[in-house]
């Protein structure tokens, strides 16, 4: 379906490795600082050859929607624990 | 590109294809995965074999939403499929319920997307580079399939160039120019000797690739062109002349994927766009670097992610001007991590075989950005650079 809401973008942010899986923080009721999400807005946006704006415009959205692999973009955020068995 | 850092130790490597697509013929699913492995195997020594059964390197299977490896398939359209890398076992799963096609540009194209996948199989992230094909996003149906310059460097890092090449065997451009692969000095002696200043004392000041794909080595106030293993006639030159405006004595010195040129000296920076100042230069490099020091050693820009490093004393930097701050907390770090350089090198370079280069007084070291140490050779690192860049005697 394609990415229209932030919630599904913050579903995509994640699963694509662009926001760690730890950024809801438990402690403020599980609410994600605007730091974290608008660098992840950004890093997405300059990984993809995007304009760098930090905000979910519709170009970026679009992007989000488009058909893609399924391996994360950003293999930093800990290491792909996916084992082969 | 970007390398996810686990490579196969093995080059002839086996597949099988365990759960076909509902709705292709097997033939034309073997069809299809043979040209995707082929994709790869035509710049490396890589060679695939596909197996009928029992224990391979790569296992293939369509399959849909959940399907044991956690990371489930969402249905038409999204994920189109995934695959792990080496060092978790370098199968690749394509989502069954996309309707996979073979030479048309209906539906999803197979052999493109399985490609793309057997990349990650062998230990390739994603490109940042639109028009390559590991870039993550599936971009329609292409008649004509070319793999992009990005890609060919990225597996020919992992697994090195096809050895049956001539030239440089390189021929795939589409949206990257082609760079200029060439043998460094390292396997082809001098031809043209030369005994001016650059042979006297072969110490150089900087080292930089110019948006052109030109060589330019500085020294004091003059500069050098290189050729494949010497430098080239006419030269050298007056830096006040090649860029006017610039001064010699260049600390450091490196071109950017902006195609811009930066030169260092001091506590100042310039910029030129070509062989013009590309604005008003010089500024404090504290200003337009933020992070970096005064009065470096060298400087280079790494394809292997486009970041710019940093060389003073015994420490680097790593600079990203993507990121807020460029450069992070855990910088300077110690320049032993590069195994076997010395410190207070005097310049540093990626040359276009992919190898990087550190040169310090008349010697020069060849990096192995696979090994991350100094590369082992015959004859050993550190070697004379007049010899082998500068066409000296």
């Amino acid at each position: 379906a394609p990415v229209s809401t932030t919630t599904q973008a913050e579903i995509y942010l994640s699963q694509f490795g662009y926001l760690p899986a730890s950024a809801r923080n438990p402690a403020n009721g599980g609410l994600l600082d605007a730091s974290t999400w608008i660098k992840a807005v950004q890093d997405f946006q300059s990984f993809a050859g995007l304009n760098v704006t930090g905000e979910l415009d519709d170009e970026t959205m679009q992007l989000m929607s488009k058909p893609r692999c399924g391996v994360r973009d950003k293999v930093g955020y800990g290491t792909d624990s996916r084992s082969k068995r | 590109y970007a390398l996810q850092g686990s490579r196969w130790r093995v080059k002839a490597l086996t597949y099988k294809i365990s759960k076909y697509p509902k709705r292709l013929k097997r033939s034309d699913v073997d069809t299809e995965v043979a040209k995707a492995f082929s994709v790869w195997s035509e710049f490396t020594d890589l060679t695939f074999t596909a197996k009928a059964s029992g224990p391979v390197h790569i296992e293939i299977k369509f399959v849909e939403s959940e399907h044991g490896d956690g990371d489930a398939f969402d249905g038409v359209g999204g994920t189109l499929a995934h695959a792990f890398f080496p060092v978790f076992g370098g199968d690749a799963h394509f989502d069954d319920a996309e309707l996979w096609t073979v030479n048309s540009p209906r539906g999803t194209n197979l052999f493109q997307v399985a490609a793309h996948e057997f990349g990650h199989s062998l230990g390739l992230s994603h490109s940042d580079v639109r028009s390559a094909l590991m870039a993550p996003f599936y971009r329609g149906y292409e008649p004509v399939f070319k793999l992009d310059t990005d890609d060919v460097l990225a597996i020919q890092a992992l697994y090195g160039k096809k050895s049956t090449q001539s030239g440089n065997g390189l021929n795939p451009t589409s949206g990257g120019a082609s760079p200029r692969t060439t043998t460094r000095p390292a396997f082809a002696p001098p031809r043209a000797p030369r005994d001016d200043m650059i042979c006297k004392d072969p110490k150089i000041d900087a080292l930089f690739n110019s948006a052109e794909g030109q060589t330019y080595a500085l020294k004091g106030n003059k500069y050098y062109r290189l050729t494949e293993n010497s430098v080239a006639e006419g030269y050298p030159k007056l830096i006040s002349e090649g860029w006017p405006g610039l001064p010699g004595d260049i600390d450091a010195a490196f071109t950017y994927k902006n195609g811009k040129t930066y030169f260092f000296k001091g506590t100042k920076y310039w910029r030129y766009n070509g062989r013009q100042m590309d604005g008003d230069y010089p500024k404090e490099i504290s200003e337009g670097f933020t992070g970096i020091p005064d009065h470096l050693d060298a400087a280079m820009v790494w394809g292997g992610n486009g970041k710019i490093y940093f060389y003073k004393g015994s420490k680097f930097w790593r600079f990203d001007p993507l990121k807020r701050p460029p450069v992070k907390s855990s910088y300077p770090k110690p320049i032993s991590n590069w195994e076997g350089l010395p410190n207070s090198i005097d310049a540093a370079l990626q040359y276009t075989n992919g190898y990087t280069y550190f040169f310090k007084g008349d010697k020069y070291y060849r990096f192995n950005d696979r090994t991350f140490a100094v590369d082992a050779a015959d004859p050993p690192f550190p070697r004379p650079s007049g010899h082998w860049w500068f066409g000296c005697k």
